[in-house]
């Protein structure tokens, strides 16, 4: 179980992972002001997930990025560091379920049938 | 605890009886019928040990409130699924009862007896999606069956004062069930994820 901070436990983590978001892991250690190439998707996991409310997304961890990664830490009980650091990465590439984190979005855009 | 926006839940009459049913054109065939049958039994279980609704295995799947299905990639509701691990299934709010695993994943009822590194527990997911069925989100509490993640290789079957408090905020209380009966559970999913 991926529970340390480590950086060892990331590469572990990766043993087992496809590349759905295996690539995330070269964000680590990245804050705001970062520009690295890729970043968009990361703001698309963090969009997908209900933490970012727009869609269109540059590579430059921005403010807004900030305050989503924010309230993804404090989510998730993470140490909340608005930084991209070992256990929010090991987070991030986790396996998990696919409803929202938002209780603010209905899941999956249920309706009864 | 957490629920969806609106607190949607199923109402019926009391006792609420909700009925579940497996697709038999969307199950994995590596996995024995009657061993996905039990492990939803006993997910279905817990969650009606600690409030009055009743879970029963529905005549045919047309019928079921609650329909369970193994699915690959885009599978038609608008959240495709994505390949081993990455997401695991889905499920959606009260009172739909659509409740989708990813048919990519490599599915375990034995960690004693599938060694993959990447075996994902399937009483675990259902334990958790079931909560989503009934009308909870995700949870911050890492140790809480609604706790969006799960490690692979990793049990997490028995509820947390966390999920019980949500479920019970919803439907009320089973009157057979004591809090106190939790506490002894608990340590075996600390005890599997350490083996």
């Amino acid at each position: 179980r991926i529970l340390s901070n480590s950086v060892t436990v990331l590469t572990a983590a990766s043993d087992v992972h496809n590349a759905t978001w295996h690539d995330f892991e070269r964000f680590l250690d990245a804050g705001r002001g970062s520009q690295v190439s890729g970043m968009s998707e990361l703001k698309n996991y963090f969009h997908r997930f209900g933490y970012l409310p727009n869609s269109n997304f540059t590579d430059i961890f921005d403010t807004d990025f900030e305050s989503a990664l924010t309230l993804y830490q404090s989510k998730l009980s993470l140490p909340v560091t608005g930084r991209l650091d070992s256990d929010t990465i090991s987070a991030i590439i986790s396996p998990r379920c696919g409803v929202s984190d938002s209780s603010q979005r209905t899941a999956l855009h249920a309706t009864r049938r | 605890f957490a629920f969806f926006n609106g607190k949607p839940r199923w109402v019926r009459q009391n006792p609420v009886t909700l009925s579940y049913a497996l697709s038999p054109n969307n199950m994995i065939s590596y996995l024995s019928s009657s061993d996905v049958q039990d492990i939803f039994r006993r997910a279905f279980s817990r969650w009606s040990a600690v409030i009055p609704v009743n879970f029963t295995e529905a005549e045919t799947y047309e019928s079921a409130d609650i329909k369970i299905g193994f699915y690959r990639g885009d599978h038609g509701d608008g959240e495709p699924f994505d390949g081993v691990l990455g997401v695991l299934a889905h499920a959606f709010s009260p009172e739909n009862g659509r409740f989708h695993l990813d048919a990519a994943e490599s599915w375990a009822v034995d960690f004693k007896k599938d060694k993959s590194k990447a075996a994902v527990d399937l009483e675990s997911v259902a334990t958790h999606e079931i909560g989503h069925v009934l009308g909870l989100a995700h949870s911050s509490v890492k140790e809480a069956v609604m706790y969006p993640s799960l490690s692979p290789r990793t049990k997490k079957v028995d509820l947390r004062i966390d999920d019980v408090e949500g479920v019970q905020a919803l439907y009320g209380s089973n009157p057979n069930f004591k809090f106190s009966s939790l506490q002894s559970e608990n340590s075996y999913n600390h005890a599997v994820a350490l083996d």
